[in-house]
């Protein structure tokens, strides 16, 4: 069995948001200590990982299932809650459907239809990072809106202590430099100097879902893939982008 | 010029 119930609907559509920027379709692995996703998207580029732990939930009870989801339908289910509503999610295992239900003045249920979506037993690659950033989740997303203006895609650095986001155009440059004691940033703990250059698409996918004041953790190396994580509602949502190299 | 790596290169 499969039950949960979120107090706020609207936290959960943010995590489902995020994930199906980058995914078409999802595996929920649930058990008794809450749920776990983690799935790479079609071009093999971007891995997302997703843990809500039980404690995340209003109540929580499930045995071992893996729930496949068509991330789009439910992204536009979720998309359907109101302000103050509550979520439930319940697994009706006859039917072989999700029971989606939105709890506010009225009861509004939708059963979407579960897809042989086999889990990846992929993990998050433990990858050791010279770097690691704590910093606001607008500060960081405002400068990627900056690199927009001028390539599609952004040069992460360390550099002498400073975090820096990069863009070169064919004619045109963008650079945000943030420094260890600005407001933006929580803590910088710096190794080495560093350089990788990313999608920039991919990056404003991944942190769609955070609020301004939501806090980043991005973890960055040469030539490495990088790592940013955050927290919405309890839960926590991992990302890993591969970089683009020269060649 | 750049070209975009996948994941599988880190995998190991």
């Amino acid at each position: 069995m499969f039950k949960a119930v979120i107090s706020e609907a609207k936290e959960f559509k943010k995590i489902i948001d995020a994930a199906s920027n980058l995914l078409d379709e999802i595996c929920f692995e649930v058990s008794e200590d809450g749920i776990k996703a983690r799935a790479m998207d079609p071009s093999h580029v971007a891995l997302v990982s997703m843990d809500i732990p039980k404690e995340a939930f209003e109540e929580y009870e499930a045995d071992v299932h893996d729930i496949g989801i068509d991330l789009e339908a439910f992204k536009k289910i979720m998309n359907r809650a109101k302000a103050k509503d509550k979520l439930i999610l319940e697994l009706d295992e006859e039917k072989n459907k999700l029971n989606v239900i939105f709890k506010g003045t009225a009861r509004r249920k939708f059963a979407l239809a579960l897809y042989d979506v086999s889990s990846s037993n992929l993990q998050v690659p433990d990858i050791e990072y010279p770097n690691e950033i704590l910093i606001k989740a607008g500060a960081f997303v405002d400068a990627l809106k900056d690199a927009d203006l001028v390539n599609d895609h952004v040069a992460l650095k360390v550099d002498d202590g400073k975090f820096i986001i990069y863009a070169k155009g064919d004619l045109n440059e963008s650079e945000t430099i943030f420094e260890e004691d600005s407001e933006d940033i929580i803590s910088m703990n710096i190794g080495e100097n560093a350089r990788s250059t990313f999608n920039l698409e991919y990056l404003k996918d991944m942190t769609k879902a955070a609020s301004s004041d939501d806090i980043l953790k991005i973890c960055i190396g040469t030539d490495m893939p990088v790592k940013i994580e955050y927290d919405i509602g309890g839960a926590n949502l991992t990302f890993l982008l591969a970089p683009r190299i020269e060649s | 010029k750049t070209k975009q790596l996948t994941l599988e290169a880190f995998f190991k």
